[in-house]
């Protein structure tokens, strides 16, 4: 049987316009921004405290808005990924 | 001339001669070390100055074999979002993989512990990143960390290796490969090393992990030390090069620092392997720091070696690289590694050539092979993108299939070169089929682009499957990386040319792929008809060639000596100083990043891991008296004026200087007896009137009593209270009052010299006891007592000892 997708309440999210920019729409949908996502500009890794931290679902709210904002270019959701050590 | 010869090296490191990868004392079959380690390190290279850090579940940053080696700006904890690597422990020693594989590489050498590291003078870190929940987020950041400081990054793990999962990076990690090798090591590119999987048993298939399967990883395969297929070994035609790692039970396994500060001589599988070649990656980088991600690829496929690694399938490739899909290119051959690395001269930019079929649906009939072709120029037409001569070569493919486990795929190339992009895969019943997947493969190495490339497609039901359900190829494209000159004899790049210094390898020539693109001879023709213009750094005597190592003289500077070969600079590199006279870059003395001359005190900044001394314009490794070390100016700066030593800071001192007393950090001015220095009131303010010397104003911060007065416990008292007695301490002249032996209200001295016992105690024998009476301590009863002695023991002493005293 396939495995099934985990969801977590994080997100990546691209945002132009910086830090500030990030951190604002952070705070209108609910999430904190944990700031830049490694070495890629623009990518910001956001969690949201009130969305369960697994779920074998992608819980719908408020927070899913997002995604919607036009100053949002590109968000998603992030899944557990299964990995081994070899 | 390096000797391979096991007495030669010896480490005092217990594990050493179970080390059968790296030497052999046996003279016997089971004698196992062509991978040369021995021979690099003879010639001196030990990974100084590389950096290496392991992508897994931590490692511990204080075993004995790596807490010398260990860098904290190369470590991260992405699970704990803080900086300390360690690995959480567990009764089951769950996280002890990434401190193995940490071992394999950087595990210091000569000091009595466990083993010795394939670089035992990198630095080594760890990311840990494996020990939670793992997404997209968490693999990009850790792909990322600190790209600018980091040489290597080994990763030995991945997507299930079970025959049924495709899976890879997600769109963040896959940005994440892209700007580490566009950006990391300020622009020479990232190095990433990937284990190829575990998978074996299962029938899996190492081009269906998007890891392994990138161009921007080496992807690492294993051998058993008798060059069988290790059980777990998954095939594919992304495995760029090989090492040693376990096999059968009977074959000898990996030895390595293991969790809790042991050693290990049980690590296995392909784990083992990715941190081995990143090892002998950093062998080559302290060879030649200048190597770009691409080059080391190209070392690789230059130097590993099939030796006598079995295999069926070794076939011999149109520019003549023998490969195989179990073990790539062979066998790593450090020491033909850092010989090469040594006078490597980069390969020409990476070009792009992309290629679409049509998007006419090609249906894949049970039991037929599906042919389709994509003829092309390698895009000669365009010079940005023209491939002449390739490196890897993609596939990507949109395959709609009932089940994906029944095909198998194939890419021939124009030159005939056959890679196998896709086994069988027996456990995979998925009917998702490839919606844009990448296939990878390494085997067309060298060859030419041009000309026409097949896909052939099988699909071979392993059960019954509804015959009107088919497989359809919706699209395929065709991604060809490479270089439009020749990498190795283009114009400029000359490899192994006369003037460089050539050491012999040991007892086996480099790989000479066949047929050669150009002769020596054809190059030595080549030099002496060169009529083209010289490099703007060349002089008025003209070159012979177009490249600034080819200039007669220097307008500028010359940089490197006739061994070396020289070439001309605008500006001396770091290390070097520009001695204007004589136009020559001249080495600063060891140990100087800059300097103004050769001198040891001609110092103006220092190497990693030194410090300058301002004052006398040298480098040391410690500060002298009155500075401390500054990591970050990498300089000894001076402590705070009141301070006699200080460590980190100016202010936070550890010793003050004369006229000065320490407290906490700082150094306050000393006051005169009687008095302290007030820290707020920045003044000396007087002690409690029965103190000599103190620390502050209450009668308990007292340091010496005032005269007339005993120390007693913590304050300093007119005369000592009940329980206490009057006495001199060892090593202090000054009176105290100490305590009296227990229970005793009043003594005399220490011991049992009571003179008064406290309520409920009676005094006997200048001891209290309590004070209690034994009604049955008759004669015989005493007689007992006394003859067993019980009255000495602690214990019986209050129980009839008092009664029978008193009857004598």
């Amino acid at each position: 049987s396939p495995s099934r997708s985990v969801y977590t309440n994080q997100w990546a999210v691209r945002i132009t316009g910086g830090r500030e920019e990030a951190d604002k729409l952070a705070s209108k949908y609910g999430y904190r921004n944990l700031g830049q996502i490694g070495g890629l500009e623009n990518h910001y890794h956001f969690h949201h405290s009130k969305v369960v931290r697994r779920s074998a679902f992608a819980t719908k709210g408020t927070h899913s808005f997002i995604h919607m904002d036009s100053k949002v270019e590109w968000a998603q959701q992030q899944v557990v990924k299964s990995r081994v050590k070899r | 001339y390096a000797r391979n010869d096991p007495n030669f090296v010896h480490f005092n490191d217990p594990k050493w001669s179970n080390m059968w990868y790296i030497h052999c004392t046996e003279k016997n079959s089971r004698c196992r070390s062509e991978m040369n380690i021995l021979s690099a390190w003879q010639r001196g290279y030990t990974g100084k100055n590389v950096v290496v850090t392991i992508l897994d579940d931590g490692i511990e940053r204080n075993h004995p074999d790596l807490a010398q080696n260990y860098d904290q700006l190369a470590s991260y904890d992405v699970n704990g979002n803080d900086h300390d690597p360690t690995p959480r422990y567990d009764s089951s020693n769950e996280n002890k993989h990434g401190t193995r594989c940490a071992g394999e590489v950087a595990a210091v050498a000569n000091n009595s512990h466990c083993i010795v590291g394939i670089a035992y003078n990198a630095r080594i870190g760890g990311i840990r990143m494996l020990d939670g929940d793992v997404t997209d987020v968490v693999e990009a950041k850790s792909l990322g960390i600190r790209p600018d400081y980091i040489d290597i990054y080994s990763a030995s793990w991945g997507p299930d290796d079970d025959g049924k999962t495709v899976d890879g990076p997600g769109p963040l990690a896959k940005q994440a490969f892209e700007v580490g090798i566009k950006k990391g090591r300020k622009g020479l590119g990232s190095i990433f090393v990937w284990a190829s999987g575990n998978g074996g048993r299962q029938g899996d298939h190492c081009s269906c992990d998007g890891y392994t399967n990138s161009i921007y990883t080496i992807s690492v395969s294993s051998a058993t030390e008798n060059g069988n297929k290790p059980w777990y070994l998954e095939v594919c035609s992304s495995t760029l090069a090989t090492t040693y790692s376990s096999g059968e039970f009977y074959d000898r396994k990996i030895v390595t620092t293991d969790l809790r500060q042991r050693c290990t001589d049980g690590h296995t599988g392909t784990s083992v392997s990715a941190p081995m070649v990143a090892g002998v990656i950093a062998l080559a980088l302290e060879a030649n720091p200048l190597i770009t991600w691409r080059d080391v690829q190209h070392l690789l496929v230059k130097t590993s070696s099939p030796v006598h690694l079995k295999a069926k399938d070794w076939k011999t490739n149109a520019a003549g690289y023998r490969v195989s899909h179990l073990y790539g290119f062979g066998l790593v051959d450090a020491d033909a590694m850092v010989v090469e690395a040594k006078k490597w001269r980069s390969v020409p930019p990476q070009h792009t050539c992309t290629k679409i079929s049509d998007r006419r649906t090609r249906y894949i009939r049970a039991d037929q092979k599906m042919n389709t072709t994509i003829t092309s120029t390698g895009c000669s037409g365009h010079p940005e993108q023209h491939v002449s001569y390739l490196e890897h070569v993609v596939v990507r493919v949109l395959i709609v299939h009932p089940r994906r486990g029944d095909l198998e795929i194939n890419l021939i190339s124009p030159s005939g070169t056959r890679s196998q992009l896709l086994a069988k895969r027996l456990f995979d019943n998925s009917n998702e089929g490839f919606r844009n997947w990448e296939f990878m493969t390494v085997h067309c190495w060298g060859e030419r682009a041009e000309g026409q490339w097949t896909l052939e497609i099988s699909d071979s039901p392993s059960q019954l499957r509804s015959p009107e359900v088919m497989g359809k190829l919706k699209e395929w494209t065709l991604i060809l990386y490479g270089t439009s000159e020749n990498p190795y004899y283009s114009n400029g790049s000359h490899h192994s040319r006369s003037r460089m210094l050539e050491i012999p390898s040991l007892g086996k020539d480099l790989k000479n792929p066949e047929p050669s693109p150009v002769s020596p001879q054809e190059e030595e023709e080549e030099e002496e008809e060169y009529n083209g213009s010289c490099n703007s750094e060349c002089g008025d005597q003209g070159c012979d060639g177009p490249d600034a190592d080819h200039c007669l003289n220097c307008i500028h500077f010359s940089l490197g000596n006739l061994k070396t070969g020289r070439t001309c600079v605008s500006h001396c590199p770091l290390g070097f100083f520009e001695d204007s006279s004589a136009r020559r870059c001249r080495r600063c003395h060891r140990g100087c990043e800059k300097c103004t001359g050769r001198g040891p005190s001609e110092c103006l900044s220092c190497r990693r891991g030194l410090f300058l001394y301002a004052t006398e314009s040298t480098c040391v490794e410690s500060c002298p008296v009155g500075f401390y070390a500054d990591d970050i100016q990498r300089q000894c700066l001076k402590c705070h004026e009141n301070c006699m030593k200080c460590l980190r800071d100016a202010d936070r001192c550890t010793a003050c200087s004369e006229g000065f007393s320490l407290a906490g950090m700082t150094c306050v001015p000393e006051c005169a007896n009687g008095t302290f220095f007030h820290l707020e009131e920045m003044k000396c303010s007087p002690c409690h009137f029965s103190c000599s010397t103190c620390t502050g104003p209450g009668k308990e911060e007292c340091i010496r009593c005032a005269r007339d007065f005993l120390q007693q416990d913590w304050m300093c008292v007119p005369e000592c209270s009940p329980g206490y007695y009057e006495g001199e301490t060892g090593g202090f002249h000054h009176q105290m009052c100490r305590k009296c032996e227990e229970n005793c209200l009043s003594c005399e001295g220490p011991g049992l010299t009571c003179t008064k016992c406290r309520d409920g105690y009676n005094l006997v024998s200048r001891t209290c006891i309590v004070n209690a009476t034994c009604n049955n301590a008759d004669e015989v009863f005493c007689e007992m007592v006394k003859s067993n002695r019980l009255c000495e023991k602690k214990l019986f002493r209050q129980f009839c000892c008092r009664t029978c005293l008193m009857a004598g």
